[in-house]
């Protein structure tokens, strides 16, 4: 039975797409199935999983607006995973969707039709709390955060939570937090250590291990179209994400 | 006569905040009389100057709705500049404004009142390319696009500047590109300079200068609520700032 998670923060930069793309590349490194799902029209995921979104015909787009079946859309990677793909349309969705009722359950019924052939589905969402990320948040069973432990992180968690809980209350009661992710860890300095304890501690969120280092390795990565795991396999960044992975089976085995 | 620069770039996480923050202190230690205006529903510039928006009862929020005018709204910040502050009720403006005729007028109309009294303005743009940033760009002469030199950051200037070219056609014929950026700039590697080469010719962009070093003394700032300029007023990432200051300056005298 497949785990879906959703890996959001509206804070912008804090690695959201290279935690979905790493983590979904190490987790078919471990035998699992994994469809990724791209929810930002910028396309990032997309992109550096080596697909030109300027190619595609079709996206998540059409399959959030009810044209497509998600399995029409979906298509296979060369680091592994499946990806149902996103292009610049879907910053049209928000307006699309804003008048239909039941407008925050579109994603969760697509991937009905799909989510059997999977064991993990990864949501990468767009840097806002608008209707993609409330879609992600209504389909998944769990919620990744992404966090870069700066200050201006901090203030993003408290209105990300009040989201969590509104969606709890109204389109997914089994929503859960499955924690915070330090990424872009800067180990060198206590600030970032300060931060983390700081966050974990005010909203008494789990932190998944390991942190993930900031190193310039995962800046290359997308212009090859693979993940880290392998345009620089035994680095310590994609160390990071293995260990992340085999961490995650093991807390759901 | 007052000089309006949108601060732009749908990439989450480029610096966009850090560098409203920081330009607009430095052109205040010049003398300069200086306007920031908080876009984004996050309110991160209005925490980073020491303002707490859950504190305040009004924001741009009510001037872009017509409630309040600028005036009322301003405020001034221990760094220098005055401020048109954010809170997380921006985040209702897009919807708010979807159904008004000239709804992409709203933010020009109301600086209006005000650039009288202003050398420049600086208006910081959330991570998207919404009814804010359209506003943003079409109340502006020039357009700031900071810009993280990463694979990343490539794919989103062509759908900038296509947004660009739009507000210029249909709201906005006077505005222009002032330039791109350099932000978070990692010296050490060709990495950075290589992806600033490409994208400065393929998008026939100038490049504005000095880069601005990447340096964890810019992490540390917000916390205080204060820029860079006063939190490490003698290391290069404050020189950075008010050599770029300067050199502004100097390009529109
Ligand atoms: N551990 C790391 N070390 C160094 N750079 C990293 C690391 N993780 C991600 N990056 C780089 O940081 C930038 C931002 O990462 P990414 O695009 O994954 O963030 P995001 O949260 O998805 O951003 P957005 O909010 O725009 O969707 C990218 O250029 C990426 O390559
Ligand atoms: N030169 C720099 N060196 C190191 N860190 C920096 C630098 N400039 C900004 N930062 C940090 O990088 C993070 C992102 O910066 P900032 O919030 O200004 O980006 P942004 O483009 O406004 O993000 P968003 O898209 O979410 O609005 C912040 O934690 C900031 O303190
Ligand atoms: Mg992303
Ligand atoms: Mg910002």
């Amino acid at each position: 039975v497949s785990l879906t998670v959703a890996v959001t923060n509206q804070k912008g930069g804090v690695a959201k797409t290279t935690s979905v793309a790493s983590l979904g590349a190490a987790l078919v490194e471990l035998g699992r199935r994994v469809l990724l799902v791209d929810l930002d029209p910028q396309a990032c995921l997309t992109f550096s999983l080596g697909i030109d979104p300027e190619d595609l015909d079709v996206s998540v787009h059409q399959v959030l607006l009810g044209q497509k079946s998600a399995a029409d859309v979906i298509m296979s990677t060369d680091d592994g995973p499946d990806l149902l793909p996103a292009t610049i349309e879907l910053a049209g969705a928000e307006a699309a969707l804003l008048t239909r009722t039941g407008r925050e359950h579109v994603l969760r019924t697509a991937l009905e039709d799909v989510s059997e052939e999977y064991d993990w589905i990864l949501l990468d969402c767009p840097p806002s709390l608008g209707v993609l990320t409330v879609n992600a948040l209504s389909a998944a069973d769990e919620v990744m955060i992404p966090l870069q432990c700066e200050t201006l992180s901090h203030r993003g968690v408290g209105q990300l939570l009040d989201t969590v809980h509104d969606v709890r209350r109204f389109t997914n009661r089994g929503l859960s937090v499955m924690g915070v992710l330090p990424t872009l860890f800067d180990g060198r300095t206590k600030h970032a250590r300060t931060v983390l304890e700081a966050i974990s501690e005010t909203y008494e969120l789990p932190v998944l291990e390991p942190p993930i280092p900031k190193t310039i390795k995962f800046a290359e990565a997308p212009a090859v179209g693979r993940s880290i795991l392998s345009t620089a396999r035994s680095h310590r960044g994609a160390g990071a994400y293995r260990q992340l992975a085999a961490n995650l089976l093991e807390a759901r085995s």
